[in-house]
């Protein structure tokens, strides 16, 4: 279902669930988690974006069927553990290869992805302060290095 | 219509306000 723009804030944690439907289920049902909290608070009221929000749900409550028995579904803070470590691996990944001076589309996207996956994290709580210096480091780092390449430069 | 639509709105908006707090709390 195409995203009513009024939601467009959520649309990449929305492609990193999807991204991560086989390779993570865990990852994908909280990206999911985050965008229906966070899609709620953005426009719940206009039609089409209420109809999304609905297949959204559906979505997550048939993804919690499936995963139920799961502890990082089923217990909070294994889920928070679960993202936590998952976000920071995807951050030392793109880190290692910035420190190593190899600049591509993936070490980009890992970073873009550690700060959206540091989103996430908010559904557990607040975030920590390191962590919320991770997310703005990493989206800082995603787009630099994206313009440096994109303009045929060599990121410093 | 419109005390009708938007009563319509409201009572999904709760509805998956619900949905959600259950959800959660299943978790």
């Amino acid at each position: 279902m195409a995203l009513p723009p009024q939601l467009r804030a959520i649309q990449h944690h929305l492609r990193t669930a999807q991204e991560h439907e086989k390779r993570d289920p865990v990852v994908s049902y909280y990206c999911r988690l985050y965008a229906m909290q966070t899609g709620m608070k953005l426009d719940s009221k206009t039609p089409e974006c209420r109809k999304f929000l609905v297949k959204l749900m559906d979505q997550l409550e048939s993804m919690k069927k499936e995963l139920g028995d799961n502890d990082s579904i089923s217990q909070e803070v294994v889920g928070n553990a679960h993202i936590e470590n998952y976000a920071l691996k995807m951050f030392l990944y793109a880190d290692n290869e910035d420190r190593a001076g190899r600049f591509h589309k993936n070490m980009i996207k890992s970073f873009y992805s550690s700060s959206l996956l540091l989103d996430v994290l908010s559904v557990f709580g607040e975030l920590s302060e390191e962590n919320i210096q991770h997310r703005k480091y990493a989206r800082w780092k995603a787009t630099y290095i994206h313009n440096c390449l994109k303009n045929g430069e060599t990121p410093q | 219509t419109g005390s009708v639509g938007t009563s319509v709105a409201s009572a999904e908006q709760d509805e998956l306000s619900q949905r959600l707090a259950k959800l959660r709390d299943q978790m």
